[in-house]
């Protein structure tokens, strides 16, 4: 018999929107 | 001299790994600085999502979400960064674009799921992650595949829109006709652009859509638009243009229409409804040509003329110049005959076509028959920092 899989943590992942929130994207004009 | 000793690769299992110190140096070479012309990207499209995801699978096979974390976040943040910074770079877009879709088919690829893995090779399925289910970022992932999607059609629209109407419809390229415009309106245009370089244009955006490994559905989908910008863009301006209104322009315009045709039929991608976005141009350019004199005419109009709007239709006739004296303006009394052939037509009365519409788009899970094992990374990218 195979084992059993162990069950996967589920990683919670930001929105693009609260990516943006936290200010993690550049301005365009920025060099 | 320096002696190098190449080590031999006995036992590689499509992971890479890299010190908590070359970071942020990995980023910035794989993603930031990297440009998506070098010889190094072009030999496996796609080649820095599976180093992205090659390094995913060694932080998820050592159990470590800190890093999972920082390389699907940090990932995503410096891929939107580039894209901002080079916002109107095709080339940029397109590249960020394939590569973004690559990793999440990656991540459907080998989550283990078995609507996913189903075509995986048994060693692909040994490759499977372990510890995190991804199921979540896939959705940000997802979000960031659609906003680079819109992005690149307006790179694109950008490139071709000061094309469209010079070479659709102001540029004469049949012998015989070139002589036939109504006084007054010869060489309104001063612009270069031909249909050749407009065709020279979609050229290379497929080119370079496919060198960059997208997937060829997303391609299909990205030139449906463009063929619906250009048949938009040349009818709008066609309603509003009487010296666009004959029947030589009628034959240019079909002539011009049918290379685009080809072009299609060239590429392979005439299917899809791609093709079907050029109908209302097609019928325009038809309706310039017919005859149209007695009641015949009139249904024939009717019948024929179902991509264009009554409204469309009218507008067309009533521009109608002739251009010699073979050619006859549209009677009152045809235009009647028209006009109650059409008036239960049940569609918008508005004229111009709303070249601003934008389809819907997907992109199907494709996966990959690559073998992560197997992937050589070039030392031009240097990664050299990158254990197997």
């Amino acid at each position: 018999l195979r084992p059993l899989p162990r069950p996967r943590v589920l990683l919670k992942a930001p929105t693009l929107a609260e990516m943006e929130e936290m200010n993690l994207f550049e301005d365009e004009d920025s060099p | 001299p320096e002696v190098s000793i190449l080590r031999k690769e006995r036992h590689c299992q499509g992971m890479l790994e890299y010190g908590k110190e070359d970071e942020a140096n990995f980023f910035r070479t794989l993603i930031t600085d990297l440009k998506p012309r070098g010889v190094a990207v072009s030999l496996t499209p796609g080649l820095p999502a599976y180093i992205l995801f090659m390094c995913l699978r060694h932080a998820d096979y050592t159990n470590n979400d800190q890093r999972v974390r920082t390389l699907l976040n940090s990932s995503i943040t410096s891929i939107k960064n580039v894209l901002k910074k080079r916002s109107r770079d095709f080339d940029t877009v397109s590249f960020w674009l394939a590569n973004t879709c690559r990793f999440l088919h990656c991540l459907k690829q080998y989550s283990g799921e078995e609507v996913y893995t189903k075509y995986n090779t048994p060693q692909q399925n040994k490759q499977c992650l372990l510890n995190f289910d991804l199921t979540d970022y896939r959705q940000t992932l997802s979000d960031l595949v659609i906003q680079i999607y819109q992005q690149l059609i307006k790179c694109m629209e950008d490139l071709l829109q000061p094309m469209i109407v010079a070479a659709m419809l102001e540029q004469d390229t049949i012998p015989g006709v070139l002589g036939l415009k109504p006084t007054g309106l010869r060489k309104r245009t001063s612009s270069s652009f031909t249909l050749e370089s407009m065709l020279k244009q979609l050229d290379s955006f497929h080119s370079t859509l496919l060198q960059h490994g997208n997937d060829t559905e997303l391609i299909r989908q990205v030139l449906k638009q463009q063929f619906y910008v250009i048949c938009a863009t040349t009818l709008n301006n066609l309603l509003l243009r009487k010296d666009m209104c004959s029947w030589s322009k009628g034959l240019q315009i079909r002539y011009n229409v049918s290379q685009l045709e080809e072009w299609l039929m060239d590429k392979g991608v005439q299917g899809g409804g791609v093709r079907e976005t050029l109908e209302p141009l097609i019928q325009a350019a038809q309706l310039l040509q017919i005859k149209k004199k007695n009641q015949e005419d009139a249904e024939a109009i009717a019948t024929m003329c179902t991509a264009l709007t009554a409204t469309q239709i009218e507008k067309i006739l009533n521009l109608y110049t002739p251009v010699n004296e073979f050619e006859e303006r549209v009677s009152a009394s045809f235009m009647k005959s028209v006009q109650a052939l059409l008036k239960d037509r049940q569609e918008s009365p508005q004229l111009l076509m709303d070249s601003k519409v934008l389809f819907p788009f997907s992109f199907p899970f494709n996966p990959s028959p690559v073998a992560l094992e197997s992937l050589q990374i070039p030392q031009s990218l240097n990664l050299s920092f990158l254990m197997r």
